[in-house]
């Protein structure tokens, strides 16, 4: 394993430290999107069903279980405890995922890495990883004020994808020198998206301002 | 196999 990887890896796992640390600590997840929220317990377990049929490490093993168990218990706070509940954004989160859902679907069955159950799953996760972003994105630029934690959240979420770019980069001339359209291209548009919310989280944080997106 | 490495990641 790489720098860049391992690197991508601990932000990931931050990232969701971040919004656990949130939701725990402030009993709130206002700025939060369920909807994304949803999309990442989709993604991680279309893409980990390999766990009951390969094994690479204990480290996969246990990093597959955490992202599994800490999204479900994310998704369950948000919708069901008896206080975070009230605080969801549930009227700005209007984005309509089911269409990335579908569409991703769609796509995963028309260019899929392998024509099996498994591996058109897999692929679903990756394009669905791709845009499961989009509902938050939305709801932030709908927020008159973006927390802290949110917006570091947010960061450290795309900072996550635009390392493994470099893992990708890294891992081609070193070790595998086979290109991998799916996830480069997915992961990619991932990062793009991120391009704005960067901007302005870097311009807020150099200028000690409060992050707000334009509408 | 058609998967090889590329499955490692997360």
């Amino acid at each position: 394993m790489n720098v860049f990887r391992l690197a991508g890896d601990m932000t990931h796992l931050l990232s969701i430290v971040v919004l656990l640390l949130k939701i725990r600590t402030t009993k709130s997840c206002a700025g939060i999107s369920l909807k994304t929220q949803e999309l990442y317990v989709l993604v991680f377990l279309t893409r980990y069903l390999d766990l009951f049929t390969r094994y690479f490490s204990v480290y996969n093993v246990l990093m597959k279980l955490i992202f599994i168990g800490t999204s479900v218990a994310i998704f369950w706070y948000m919708r069901y405890h008896k206080v975070v509940k009230q605080t969801y954004s549930k009227d700005l989160d209007s984005f309509r995922h089911y269409h990335l859902i579908l569409g991703c679907f769609l796509m995963a069955l028309l260019i899929p890495f392998d024509f099996s159950v498994t591996e058109v799953l897999w692929t679903f996760s990756i394009y669905l990883e791709a845009v499961a972003i989009l509902p938050q994105l939305v709801l932030l630029q709908k927020s008159r004020n973006i927390d802290n934690l949110t917006g570091n959240y947010v960061f450290l979420l795309g900072a996550y994808r635009a390392l493994y770019l470099l893992n990708w980069i890294y891992r081609f001339f070193t070790e595998i020198h086979k290109i991998r359209w799916i996830p480069w291209i997915s992961g990619l548009v991932q990062t793009a998206l991120y391009a704005d919310f960067f901007y302005y989280y870097i311009q807020s944080w150099r200028k000690h301002e409060e992050l707000k997106l334009p509408a | 196999p058609k998967t090889g490495s590329v499955k490692d990641e997360l």
